[in-house]
């Protein structure tokens, strides 16, 4: 089953 | 000092409708180019970032950048007492921890003022890459909002993929399996009902449908929404504040480990 990722791993703190 | 004079002050209820039950709290950031606001939902999955112009305004004036940190449910309790057609207009001292809300009625003939507590909110702010989307899908808002409430009641996550055929929407569940294709549609009669697929390669996503059926609260804002999808990046729900703006939501998929 996929699993879900943190739209943190996407985009990076600025 | 802030001074903000919004004719239709009803897309302020809206755009606040549409993200209040994903985000409890932001910062909405003014500067001279508008009212930013982008926040988490609190499971950091999806992102919301909104940015209303300053020329959407009748009148705006903002000294300084300052950040309004806000609860959304009590931003929306006071817009509630906004008519739809109501002039709204923000106010607020740089180093103060209040902003008024003066909502007039079109015919000048009610005036009443909120002032509303601010709150010190940290909030990370997160850096959105300049993307090139595989596909981009432009569909009747109403229509996006059907497909997420018809397969919510199948499953609980959707495949999106699009293809030079369309755009499919696959979920599965207990009941059994249901798709729905959109294709490209732009010979309709009426321009609110036409779909149209900017395809540049195929492309297939995994998301959580309770994200994107809570999207869909913004369907009032705008009569089309644009899903922008590539290969193993979030997708991109934007609806289009008029000319005056946008509400972006980002979701991050699900991707096989």
């Amino acid at each position: 089953k996929p699993g879900q990722r943190s739209i943190t791993a996407f985009f990076g703190t600025s | 000092m802030l001074e903000a004079r919004l004719v239709q002050g009803g897309m302020l209820k809206k755009v606040v409708d549409a993200v209040k039950d994903l985000v409890t709290e932001a910062n909405i950031d003014v500067s001279s180019s508008g009212f930013q606001l982008q926040a988490m939902d609190t499971s950091h999955v999806s992102l919301i970032a909104m940015h209303l112009r300053s020329d959407a305004f009748e009148h705006f004036r903002c000294d300084r950048a300052m950040s309004m940190g806000m609860s959304l449910a009590n931003l929306a309790k006071v817009l509630k007492c906004a008519g739809n057609d109501d002039i709204v207009t923000l106010k607020a001292n740089d180093d103060g921890d209040t902003v008024t809300f003066m909502f007039e009625s079109p015919k000048e003939d009610r005036v009443s003022d909120f002032e509303l507590k601010l709150m010190d909110i940290d909030s990370e702010h997160l850096g959105i890459p300049d993307t090139d989307y595989c596909a981009t899908v432009t569909m009747p808002s109403g229509e996006y909002a059907r497909i997420c409430k018809d397969l919510s009641s199948i499953g609980d996550t959707v495949v999106i993929s699009a293809t030079k055929d369309g755009v499919k929407f696959t979920t599965s569940g207990d009941v059994g399996t249901a798709n729905v294709t959109v294709r490209q549609n732009t010979t309709a009669d009426k321009k609110e009902d036409q779909t149209i697929i900017d395809l540049k390669e195929p492309v297939a996503l995994t998301f959580a449908l309770r994200y994107l059926t809570s999207f869909a609260k913004a369907t009032p804002l705008a009569t089309h929404v644009t899903l922008s999808m590539t290969r193993e990046l979030p997708v991109m729900v934007e609806y289009a504040i008029q000319d005056m703006g946008f509400l972006r939501f980002y979701l991050a998929p699900k991707i096989e480990d």
